[in-house]
């Protein structure tokens, strides 16, 4: 029982450090998982710290909106690479993100797309232009709401 | 395995049947606010296994259509998930509202809900692991959580 | 110190209904806010509850994000009528909301701009391209993070 | 009355002396993720009167620059406002950390706490009111409140 959780601890902690790195698209951003317990992990906590890009070591309190998210994102593709759901459902992830984190996060969904998919719901076009199908949601008058929905291939266009 | 469609039966805002799909690697859902991008969230965390409370019901009858203005269409809602695996056959997993109870199908056959998450298990898919659904508005706590928190999800997982 | 209560009350309850109506450019929204003791409403709580355009009565717990942002925005703008302080400022509080919502929320704060001054911090082009000027930041590189400041009039220039 | 500047002294990211201003009736505040926009509102809530736990630190001397990677240049930070009155008079209202406390002048002059929020409150400006500033993420919160929060809202502003 603790060699699985050992084991599985230490997967996500080699891999999220690289894995942030790729999102940031910047070999300065750092992030480490770190046990209080080192002898026992699954004892005690387990702290997690980012260094966004370009700035120095400081408390994850202090990061801006958009930086948590990207760290948040971070540890969320690195658990993954340990244990595999098939698919990631993520309603409006981009809604803290500027237009450069967004294009960022973006290539990274599209980068893996072999061995991962990806559903997002998001209101920003510099989001969603980058998938490959769209699923438009609409609303028709009614008593209560009733939901339509319409599927658009976007492979058959050019960027 | 990869997730191919999802059709939904009287759940929430979607009246009648809906299919959604063909899914692509990088599918994304638009629409204007209020139009239902959250409630077909709602339908695939349903189908995966995800308890009510996190579905933003109360109760499970509140998830058929109509519910939200008392009136509604039916005394069931159900919701699909088809995968392709990777010998290119197609499991399906159904989970529907009967009532107050719900109930689970495996290609079309009833089966108990310990069955159900164990078979959605063997792909991965464990909606206690909270590793794969990202709801609205909850993208930046999962990098706050405290050292405790995270402890408990890495036990979880592994 | 009852009768201020019941005095401030009464005067948000009477305005909530309009400001959302202007707010969602929609007769058909409704917004009210209701004593759960009428006769002494200082003793117990207040109800808000909103009807969004073209919807039915239903829980505010029902709402889409996008949805709760603009019943929050009639809240605090009727408030405001009552206890109007200098300046609203405002942070990325368009993050839920759709273009057409932005669009609706942009205009409202445009036609209040005789009485009521307004700053808003905004990653969106369709909410930050509507104000009278922008105050521009950015990141020098250094050990901590160092912001740097550009105002610019946008008055100069047509739409 | 009509903000017109704010000036900011070592105060988080602002580095030695910056000019906010001339403000608008409507100021659009952008720039990428992590330059310093939320900082520039903790500046505004600051001299505001607001406390520290809702500033995103812990102690007053973490708002003073470079605090947050333990080499504050300075013992000192302030924020200054620049308010034009109906009679087109400027007042001035500042608020500053020395060390671990905070002192507050009004046009200059040394001021107690009490003075400077009553004259603020003579302005309009409340902070406890929370009824101007709308904190990164929280504005759906303003909507959710229980029946009981929002009397005490209301409590507040009459
Ligand atoms: N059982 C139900 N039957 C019909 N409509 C329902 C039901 N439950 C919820 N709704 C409606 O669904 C709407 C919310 O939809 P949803 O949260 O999916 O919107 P959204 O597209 O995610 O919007 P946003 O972009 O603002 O997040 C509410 O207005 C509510 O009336
Ligand atoms: N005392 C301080 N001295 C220097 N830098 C500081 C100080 N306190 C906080 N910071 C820095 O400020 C940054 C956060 O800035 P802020 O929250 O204003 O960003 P933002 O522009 O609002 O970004 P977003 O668009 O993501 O919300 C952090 O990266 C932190 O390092
Ligand atoms: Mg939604
Ligand atoms: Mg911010």
């Amino acid at each position: 029982r603790h060699d699985k959780f050992i084991d599985c601890f230490e997967h996500v902690a080699n891999e999220i450090d690289a894995i942030y790195k790729a999102l940031a698209m910047n070999q300065s951003a750092q992030a480490f998982l770190g046990p209080e317990n080192p002898e026992e992990p699954y004892l005690d906590g387990i702290n997690y710290n980012c260094v966004a890009p370009g700035k120095r070591f400081q408390p994850m309190s202090n990061l801006s909106g958009g930086e948590k998210t990207v760290a948040a994102l971070a540890l969320l593709f690195a658990i993954h690479s340990y244990q595999p759901a098939p698919f990631f459902l993520l309603d409006e992830i981009d809604a803290a993100l500027d237009n450069t984190n967004i294009g960022k996060v973006a290539s990274y969904i599209r980068s893996k797309r072999g061995s991962l998919q990806t559903i997002v719901i998001s209101l920003k076009e510099e989001f969603y232009g980058c998938s490959d199908a769209l699923v438009g949601i609409c609303s028709e008058p009614a008593d209560c709401l009733v939901s339509d929905v319409i599927t658009l291939s976007l492979e058959d266009y050019d960027d | 395995a990869f997730l191919k469609y999802i059709d939904m039966e009287n759940f929430k805002s979607y009246r009648g049947h809906h299919r959604i799909g063909p899914l692509k690697s990088f599918t994304a859902v638009v629409g204007p606010n209020g139009s239902g991008k959250s409630n077909f969230m709602d339908a695939v965390s349903f189908v995966m296994g995800e308890k009510t409370s996190l579905l933003r019901v109360k109760r499970l009858s509140d998830l058929i259509h109509g519910a939200s203005i008392n009136k509604p269409v039916s005394r069931n809602a159900s919701v699909t998930a088809t995968f392709i695996l990777e010998d290119m056959t197609e499991k399906q997993f159904q989970r529907s509202v009967v009532g107050q109870s719900s109930e689970h199908r495996i290609d079309g056959q009833s089966v108990s809900i310990s069955n159900y998450l164990a078979e959605l298990e063997k792909l991965g898919i464990n909606v206690k692991a909270k590793n794969f659904l990202v709801f609205q508005g909850a993208v930046e706590s999962i990098a706050m959580k405290n050292p405790k928190e995270r402890t408990a999800l890495f036990e979880e997982i592994s």
